[in-house]
């Protein structure tokens, strides 16, 4: 019932473009990011390729995130599970 | 109505192409002649595909095989799940990533390149959009899959879902669902993306209402046949399953699965589960976009209704049945198995179905106990909102939107009752379903088997327990959402085929609207006086 969490974020920003929010995935120890074509700045970050990074220092990099005055939103991606037919 | 292969003069070189026998049947490999998704009466017609984009929403495509390569569309294709331009298939930890590339051949292989086999619309392009292959999906993955690039995709093929475990409830989530929203209402300049999705492998065990995907009224969902007409044995049924196509089934024979192209440069006769079905179908569509490219998702569902046959499909469990406009459905293959070159002709003259409407029929709101040996019967009396702009007259989907838990959900039945007389099983036992506390919370399970219908008078929704051991629990809420028509899609439409279900269709329509016309002028006269 509870969700699994992933290391993937949707990151909102104030202002900026893909630039902005490459710089700032990278900044902040991620793989990379890309705008999405719906909503408003709305971009996914996506989690750096090490095959597990630690739960406690990925939470302490999206709260830090969370806290840049450049984001103006963070949400943590549910993971939930799809199968092929 | 059916002719041998030799009329129709298609002598394609491709190895497997007389193995492909969802193409062509003519009885091979025990099959049963006819028995197909005719489209060699398409091709003749000279439809195959030119010009629309079909994408593939799996594990990627092995897009440099030579039998896709040609008709690969890499401008409109991305990878999602490693976010690149690069949709090739990787390795696993499952190892099992040839899906997507089996998909991708029954649309668009290539045609007469020795190769394989050959695609539905063997000159269509093919995108690929790898976003399974993450160890959990996420909201924003599917959202920008199912919203990538929808003014170039025309159609996109899921071929996956929830798990078909038979006591999983799960659908789209927020971003995913408004990406549908603004795919059928912004996607192809307006007319629509069109959604194909394969209807679920859980059989008899899983019911497909349980699947938000396959029962969105904005998804065409498909089930399949095998190539003797019986359902393949995984095939889950629901009613919000529109028509049906092919996919390897329960035969020993080899050659009675689905020929198409295989990982790095192969071909295989063994495509699995009801997978084959979602990109026959989005071939299909594809030929029917040829022929008429300003065809609006609603058209495109208008259309396999239409046209879709009963053929020789042959279900063991469900009637087939009539509506209450005559249209003939069955619970698990929907209005029958898609005609392509039945589609294309009408697809040609069609003409946009009128606006849609949306109408909320009614609303129980009390909490009603349901009890193990008694059904609850409960009732909604709707004019369908005659009178005011959103009046409902002519049906496509309803909803059955409804809250209500139990001792076990895997023992609630559900069955809705139209006021034209159409039964509709909404959700059928799931004997694995265990749950006991989540329950279904507004759950909107959706039916298409009363297409057409007038849906004004009262609607019967009764809820039981269909195990042996006894079981309780609470209806909380009952709600009735229509969706259709104000006026009568298809009575300007150009009937050439006189047996069709269009002239059936149109005919009834024609008498209803004259009984409506003189029903109003009596009314006047009556004021008058």
């Amino acid at each position: 019932e509870e969700g699994i969490y992933t290391n993937h974020l949707l990151v909102q920003l104030h202002e900026g473009g893909n630039e902005d929010a490459q710089q700032l995935a990278l900044e902040y120890g991620f793989g990379s990011a890309r705008q999405l074509p719906f909503g408003e700045r709305l971009f996914h970050f996506y989690p750096r390729d090490t095959p597990k990074t630690r739960r406690k220092r990925s939470l302490l990099r999206r709260q830090h995130l969370d806290k840049d005055q450049r984001v103006k939103k963070v949400i943590a991606q549910e993971g939930f599970e799809r199968q092929k037919r | 109505g059916y002719r041998d292969i030799n009329d129709f003069g298609v002598d394609l070189n491709d190895p497997l192409f007389s193995k492909q026998w969802y193409l062509i049947n003519t009885g091979q490999a025990d099959g049963t002649p006819g028995l197909d998704l005719n489209v060699a009466e398409a091709w003749k017609m000279g439809y195959t595909g030119k010009g629309v984009t079909i994408a593939i929403m799996d594990d990627g495509i092995d897009y440099l095989h030579p039998d896709i390569a040609f008709n690969y569309n890499a401008e409109a294709s991305y990878d999602f799940s490693s976010n690149d331009p690069y949709p090739y298939p990787r390795y696993t930890d499952d190892w099992f990533n040839s899906h997507g590339t089996r998909c991708a051949g029954e649309v668009s292989a290539v045609a007469n390149n020795n190769i394989c086999g050959v695609g539905v619309a063997y000159n269509s392009k093919v995108a690929g959009i790898r976003m399974l292959d993450q160890p959990f999906m996420t909201d924003i993955i599917e959202a920008s899959s199912i919203s990538h690039m929808p003014q170039v995709i025309d159609i996109y093929s899921a071929s996956w879902g929830p798990t078909d475990d038979g006591k999983t409830v799960d659908g789209p989530r927020e971003l995913t669902l408004q990406a549908m929203a603004d795919g059928v209402n912004k996607g192809r300049g307006g007319k629509g993306s069109i959604y194909v999705w394969a209807s679920g492998d859980g059989g008899g065990y899983d019911d497909c209402n349980c699947d938000g995907y396959a029962s969105s009224m904005w998804t065409i969902s498909i089930n399949s046949a095998i190539n003797d007409g019986r359902t393949a044995l995984y095939d889950e049924s629901c009613s919000s399953t529109l028509a049906s196509t092919f996919s390897n089934g329960r035969k020993r024979n080899p050659e009675a699965g689905v020929a198409t192209t295989d990982l790095y440069g192969n071909c295989t006769l063994r495509h699995s589960g009801t997978s084959a079905a979602a990109p026959e179908a989005a071939g299909v569509f594809a030929l029917a976009l040829e022929a008429n490219p300003n065809l609006t998702w609603r058209d495109m569902q208008h259309l396999t209704v239409l046209t879709s046959k009963r053929n020789k499909l042959h279900d063991e469990l469900h009637q087939w049945r009539r509506n209450g406009v005559g249209l003939e459905f069955n619970h698990l293959f929907g209005y029958g198995v898609l005609d392509a070159g039945a589609m294309v002709s009408l697809a040609r003259d069609w003409k946009t179905v009128p606006e849609r409407f949306h109408c909320v029929a009614g609303s129980v709101q009390e909490t009603h106990k349901i009890q193990s040996g008694a059904k609850l019967a409960l009732s909604i009396t709707t004019n369908a909102c005659q009178g005011r702009e959103n009046f409902v007259r002519y049906l496509e989907h309803v909803q059955a939107v409804v809250t209500v838990n139990a001792s076990r959900r895997g023992d609630l039945v559900l069955n809705l009752t139209s006021p034209m007389g159409t039964k509709s099983i909404l959700l059928s036992r799931r004997p694995r379903d265990s749950d006991s506390t989540v329950g279904f919370d507004k759950w909107p399970f959706m039916s298409t088997h009363t297409w057409g219908e007038d849906p004004r008078g009262t609607w019967k929704l009764e809820v039981g327990f269909g195990g042996e051991s006894p079981q309780s629990g609470y209806l909380k809420e009952w709600t009735l959402m229509l969706h259709g028509t104000q006026s009568a899609p298809y009575i300007e439409q150009v009937v050439r085929d006189y047996q069709s279900k269009l002239a059936m269709s149109k005919k009834e329509e024609l008498e209803e609207e004259l009984d409506e016309a003189v029903e109003r002028s009596l009314e006047r006269m009556m004021s008058k006086s």
